[in-house]
């Protein structure tokens, strides 16, 4: 299946984005809105109904500093327990890789190999480190991921990225799920002087009760 | 489940920034709720590039690190409201915003445990102005504080000040919420609990028919 990023962001409209007042203005972008991020977001095959986009690919083009939170559930996906040894050993990170349809909750061991082997395949497509890639799921818990798929569309994947507003767009429609809408913003502001850009996407609808740490 | 990843191309120490995210996320996601079930996958990854040109942040307490912060707050904020917006079922955003607590953490507690309460959340969507759910909803969140000194606003409508019930315009009250409804607009509940400085917000969606509905055809 073969569907472009600008056609991806066609199948949900955008959320309104209720920013608080501040010394900021909002600016287009999400994710690529900083300088040095690309992203995509593109139809791999995961979903179980639909063709909307299911896979996203953020990347930087330098050692990013990184940090995360991460659900306190004990009951953790295998994509968290990953990322927060990834995170644990490394101070930076280059890339997210994201897939919707399927959480790879409560899928022991086999579902912790899916993520390595999708994070390092990645690595390997986007000439970097293993621990540089960092990986989310979404989607139905206790099922592992439809890895063919996603190893199949990844050449594609790291094609499609790009550092346009589309970009970020496409990868904000690929991240959601029963999402109605598709949630992306970008602000910039003076840092001491000098003009930083934050941007960001996010998914959720359901299941929704965040204790993160 | 919700996820999220964060970019900005500011310059930050690492122990720096995972501090800056952390507070970021409490102020913003940690604070929305939809239905009380914590996700198995929820996710937050922040990278910074730091090619804005920017000086290096260093320290969480200097000027630059306060500009960031706010910004970050603000986006990550925008995107939890979004999500709460989203709820599934949902026909309004519920913001919940708490002052006169002895702390923001404190505040925090009381925003998210009205926000959370099922009681409130059906009320809202069924158009009823109903304080006593959101007094009691505030009051078993763990925090302690004086009944005398509560106080309830729905929108711009008054119903209880100094723990005492107001008369109001009961039409008017469910007529602010039906419109929010009807517009997918926002339920704003002012509670005010004493004269402490921590003050704090919380967001979540009006609990309806469909939020069943939806959930009992998607598996997970």
């Amino acid at each position: 299946v073969s569907l472009s990023t600008s056609e991806s962001s066609n199948y949900i409209p955008a959320a309104p984005i209720l920013l608080p007042q501040g010394p900021w203005k909002q600016i287009p972008g999400g994710v690529t809105a900083a300088e040095g991020f690309r992203a995509a977001g593109i139809y791999g095959g995961l979903r179980a109904k639909g063709e909307k986009p299911d896979l996203a690919l953020v990347t930087c083009d330098v050692d990013a500093t990184s940090a995360g939170a991460f659900t306190t559930n004990v009951v953790a996906a295998a994509p968290v327990v990953y990322c927060k040894k990834s995170l644990d050993v490394s101070e930076t990170a280059r890339a997210v890789l994201i897939n919707a349809g399927q959480a790879n909750a409560a899928t022991g061991v086999a579902g912790y190999q899916d993520v390595i082997e999708c994070a390092n395949t990645a690595a390997k497509l986007l000439h970097m480190k293993p621990e540089d890639v960092l990986v989310e799921s979404t989607g139905v818990i206790g099922q592992r991921i439809k890895k063919e798929a996603l190893l199949n569309s990844l050449p594609r994947l790291v094609t499609s990225l790009s550092p346009s507003t589309e970009g970020a767009d496409s990868a904000a429609v690929a991240i959601t799920t029963t999402d109605l809408v598709s949630k992306s913003v970008a602000v910039e502001s003076q840092v001491g002087g000098t003009t930083v850009r934050i941007g960001g996407m996010a998914k959720g609808s359901g299941m929704i009760h965040p204790n993160m740490a | 489940t919700m996820l999220s990843v964060i970019t900005t191309d500011a310059l930050v120490q690492s122990h720096v920034w995972r501090k800056m995210v952390q507070i970021a996320v409490n102020r913003s996601f940690n604070q929305i709720t939809v239905d009380g079930d914590t996700s198995t996958n929820d996710t937050v990854i922040a990278l910074a590039s730091g090619l804005s040109g920017s000086t290096r942040i260093s320290s969480t307490n200097c000027y630059e690190a306060i500009q960031l912060q706010t910004c970050l707050d603000a986006v990550m904020q925008g995107l939890a409201k979004a999500i709460a917006w989203d709820g599934e079922g949902a026909t309004c955003l519920i913001e919940v915003m708490v002052a006169g607590a002895g702390s923001e953490t404190e505040a925090a507690k009381i925003a998210r445990s009205v926000a959370s309460s099922s009681l409130v959340k059906a009320a809202v969507y069924g158009r009823d102005p109903n304080w006593g759910r959101i007094a009691a909803a505030a009051g078993y969140a763990g925090i302690s504080f004086h009944p005398n000194k509560l106080r309830i606003s729905l929108g711009d409508i008054l119903l209880m000040d100094s723990g005492q019930p107001l008369p109001f315009d009961r039409a008017a009250a469910s007529n602010f919420l039906r419109k929010a409804g009807e517009t997918h607009g926002t339920v704003g509940i002012h509670i005010s609990v004493g004269d402490g400085s921590g003050s704090a917000q919380a967001w979540g969606c009006d609990l309806s028919y469909d939020y069943v509905k939806i959930n009992a055809e998607y598996t997970t």
